[in-house]
């Protein structure tokens, strides 16, 4: 799967996910 | 909110109950940052709107390598700025249950 989790040290987990491409504005 | 090209939404419905809450974060505007964020992907937590600062959550995000340390600010600001709309939104939704 395309997620990716990243535990912080103090606990909290971060979850990065793909942005759909409709919502990243034009580069 | 000024549009700081970092975009911080709810994850999930808020019903106005839970402290915390999920939210998602990402980079819309990479322009708008001073240093260069690790990637465009969407980054999903949780946030406890009694017991923490948008700034804690900030400098997690900026010691787990998502950002550079000069964009502290502008990553506090936009998830703030989310904190505050959510707040705001409750206190007219559910005045009581606050």
């Amino acid at each position: 799967s395309s997620f990716t989790q990243v535990v912080h040290s103090a606990g909290r987990r971060f979850i990065v996910s793909p942005v759909p491409e409709s919502r990243l504005k034009e580069q | 909110a000024e549009d700081t090209g970092v975009r911080v939404e709810l994850a999930e419905e808020d019903h106005g109950r839970k402290s915390s809450i999920a939210l998602r974060l990402w980079v819309e505007d990479p322009k708008k940052l001073k240093g260069k964020p690790k990637d465009n992907g969407a980054i999903e937590f949780t946030f406890d709107l009694e017991k923490e600062t948008p700034d804690d959550v900030a400098q997690e995000m900026i010691d787990s390598g998502f950002f550079h340390e000069s964009d502290l600010k502008i990553v506090a600001k936009s998830i703030r700025d989310r904190v505050a709309l959510i707040l705001w939104r409750r206190e007219r939704i559910w005045p009581r249950m606050q």
